[in-house]
């Protein structure tokens, strides 16, 4: 930190950067290493099969206070600016390398888009992503890691955040979800076939064949149903458009207007209601199995989402409050009850920075 | 950015013995890996 001259050697008392901004670059200097070190710990953890625990810090707390959505709403203005032409293919090839994008299957020549913004969600060459084709299959809709996965047992079950910590799939769709209509049919039918069972065991089989004929035909003719899920994270180099998992009528759109706090793997580690408490755009609707949603949940890089479905739809607005999770705006789409039937592997969705 | 998918599925055989659950619906994914748009999560 001393400038030196090439005659006298070190002269105390002449330095290039200030003393607090040396200590503050020193300061950071360390924390990136421990961070570093606590990321790396995990990767280890992880390798001998130990999952990482849920862990609050100090800077997770810190993040609340900053103004997320507006540095998310400046970085997305940032991205779109135009870049000059002859820039483009450096910047775009740079990106791809840092984030393990791949180009070859961008739809256009690099040169044509105009900015990062537009490069983020591009379009991919057709025949990039076939859909597998069995009718009985529910397909990823999104590009990425898989968290979690699997099923919902009995009403208000959590799904876990991280090992310690859980949140209701309510509290992420939404309090007038018909997931709960769902959960609590299959939890009551589950309960109903059960006990008539542990009847016909201990007595005799014809109970269930003299039970009430809406007892019986609910038991022996209809079939069960679970809910199941799946958490997938997009990386920042993924393909960010979201595309259907299914043939579905999509009759409802729930947009929750909520912070936008990162969602790395630290940030889910640490951050408490890191799902619930984002900004979310929620698809709700009914496959030939029944009850069918999707939640898109947005970043502070990724902020913004845009529904294929609905394009006036604008979110990660400046000046739109922080609802309360139980407050969603909504919208049914017409015809009510039927809505917009959606394709399996259709776009309805993409995730914009900013 | 992330996105979570909950569904309904069907499910055949429920709680029989008070602790296994065997499904009809199956993920043919496992927490970890890798998917792209369009892979079968499950059948």
């Amino acid at each position: 930190l001393h400038a030196s001259s090439p005659n006298s050697g070190p002269r105390q008392g002449n330095f290039i950067l200030p003393g607090a901004t040396a200590a503050t670059i020193v300061m950071f200097g360390i924390l990136h290493a421990r961070r570093m070190y606590q990321d790396q710990k995990v990767v280890e953890m992880k390798e001998k099969g130990i999952e990482p625990e849920f862990s609050p810090d100090f800077k997770a707390s810190f993040l609340r206070l900053l103004p997320l959505r507006s540095m998310s709403r400046l970085w997305g203005s940032l991205m779109e600016v135009e870049l000059p032409v002859f820039m483009r293919p450096a910047i775009y090839k740079s990106w791809a390398r840092a984030f393990h994008s791949n180009l070859q299957e961008a739809a256009l020549p690099l040169e044509e888009y105009p900015s990062l913004q537009a490069f983020f969600i591009r379009s991919l060459k057709e025949g990039s992503r076939p859909i597998d084709a069995d009718p009985n299959c529910l397909v990823s809709p999104v590009d990425g890691k898989v968290l979690r996965l699997g099923e919902l047992r009995g009403p208000g079950t959590m799904i876990e955040q991280v090992k310690g910590f859980s949140y209701s799939a309510a509290s992420l769709l939404g309090a007038s979800s018909s997931l709960h209509g769902a959960e609590e049919e299959d939890f009551s039918r589950e309960h109903t076939e059960q006990s008539i069972r542990a009847d016909s065991n201990v007595k005799s089989w014809w109970r269930v064949s003299v039970a009430s004929p809406k007892l019986r035909d609910q038991t022996l003719l209809s079939p069960k149903k679970g809910i199941f899920y799946c958490v997938i994270y997009l990386n920042p180099g993924d393909y960010h458009r979201v595309h259907s998992p299914v043939d579905w009528h999509i009759i409802k759109r729930r947009h929750f207007s909520g912070h936008l706090f990162p969602q790395n793997e630290r940030a889910v580690r640490t951050i408490r209601n890191l799902y619930v408490e984002n900004e979310r755009v929620i698809l709700e609707g009914q496959w030939k199995e029944g009850f069918v949603a999707l939640a898109a949940i947005g970043a502070t890089s990724v902020g913004s989402i845009k529904l294929f479905i609905e394009p006036e739809l604008r979110t990660n607005r400046a000046g739109s409050k922080i609802l309360n999770s139980q407050r969603p705006d909504e919208r049914v789409y017409e015809p009510a009850g039927t809505g917009v039937m959606v394709k399996k592997g259709e776009e309805v969705a993409g995730f914009r920075m900013g | 950015s992330t996105v979570v998918m909950v569904f309904e599925a069907p499910v055949s055989k429920a709680r029989e013995d008070g602790r296994s659950v065997t499904t009809d619906f199956d993920f043919c994914i496992k927490a970890g890996d890798r998917i792209r748009v369009g892979e079968a999560i499950g059948r």
